[in-house]
């Protein structure tokens, strides 16, 4: 069974919690302040009142111990930046750890952690984006210009077949699956008519892909 | 060009704001604390000091003219809820809404919201689904059971042609694009041979994606 341990028990971490409990594996779940302790302690395997920036309390969790710790603390830079060189220092395997904004990330990679995350900047660019396109329902960034994306067809779409749009030689991008209903149909013939309401699957460069939304929908 | 509103200007109401901007929008920026509407003077289209809890308020900023607002209060939930009432009374066409959790998703969207989203929760999925599992690296969830996944390869892999693997057949998933530096090939020929380091992209339902994970890799 993995073995996690969750610092900060906010609506980042405690969404962690959660989903790594859902996920079948034991998670250790520490925040310094008791009320939050209280919502874990039937929800994690271990629910735990602490400190993480000092140092005693931290050995004496046994937390090198377990593969994998994540550091949520949010709002207090300090506290969260302490606890990942303490952790570092008693030889956690790997550190991930929520960063406030870019100079709290560069500290944390300077003084080792592994994976540094963005969860209220990310999800903005990503709603920012689905807001800007009314036919883009969400989307998977592949590189910097390349992306998937579902794209909702709309009345101009509906009854044409792939091949009539003429999508890769006009556009450069590929229709590689179509969401119908609770159907998902993989690589989708050359003479498949969309309907109204299908999720268009695409793979493409950003530009070829918005171009496509401007012009064919 | 498309005209926005951003209330609340924390990490993610800031976020949002900074990719509209980037996208070409019009952003009216605006926060009840004026620290945080300096920030964002240089940024957005216009930033506004405001208690948006102030009917009177939200009428003089013009705010009904604006195609999308986007509500982006954290803590105060009170506030966030007055101030979608108060939207939607003044009768703006589209209101987005953070929400902090549950209770309060089921509030707003009673008294109107046509979208509420929760980024520290969902990322929090997202990133404990990304430790779970090694070699996944990002997915987009195409329903509650299908997905694409970013799966990067071992060297277990390494070496095997997508016939020799015979995917589709053992695992009834796809692999419809791999990643190869900074090439993506689309739709690879059965004869293609996976490199270290390639990051396939694979749809198919999350139980088979998994099954594969954990037995050809
Ligand atoms: N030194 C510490 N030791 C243990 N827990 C801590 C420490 N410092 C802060 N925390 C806890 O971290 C949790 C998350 O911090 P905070 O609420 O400031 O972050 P946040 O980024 O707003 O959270 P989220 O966005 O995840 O809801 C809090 O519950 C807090 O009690
Ligand atoms: N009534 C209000 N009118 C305008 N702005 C408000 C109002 N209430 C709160 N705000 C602003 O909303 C912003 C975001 O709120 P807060 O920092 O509590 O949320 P948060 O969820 O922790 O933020 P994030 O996670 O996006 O960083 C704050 O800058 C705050 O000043």
């Amino acid at each position: 069974k993995k073995e996690f341990v969750v610092i900060g028990l906010g609506r980042f971490g405690g969404s962690i919690v959660r989903e790594l409990i859902e996920q079948g594996a034991d998670v250790m779940a520490i925040d310094k302040f008791a009320d939050r302790v209280d919502e874990f302690a039937s929800i994690a395997t271990q629910a735990i009142v602490a400190d993480t920036t000092d140092e005693s309390v931290l050995k004496s969790l046994g937390i090198r111990n377990f593969e994998h710790v994540i550091v949520a603390i949010g709002e207090d830079i300090q506290s969260s930046i302490l606890t990942t060189l303490m952790l570092k220092e008693i030889g956690v395997n790997k550190i991930t750890v929520k960063a406030q904004n870019d100079y709290h990330e560069k500290v944390l990679r300077k003084i080792g952690a592994d994976q540094v995350v963005h969860p209220e900047r990310d999800m903005g660019i990503r709603i920012a984006n689905n807001i800007m396109t009314n036919n883009v329902l969400d989307y998977l960034e592949l590189s910097d210009e390349h992306s998937i994306m579902e794209i909702k067809a709309n009345e101009i779409l509906a009854g044409s077949t792939l091949i009539d749009l003429d999508i890769r030689a006009k556009y450069g991008i590929n229709i590689v699956a179509i969401k119908r209903g609770a159907d998902i149909l993989v690589s989708p013939q050359a003479d498949e008519e969309i309907q109204i309401n299908d999720v268009l699957i695409v793979i493409g460069a950003d530009a070829d892909i918005i171009r496509f939304e401007k012009k064919a929908m």
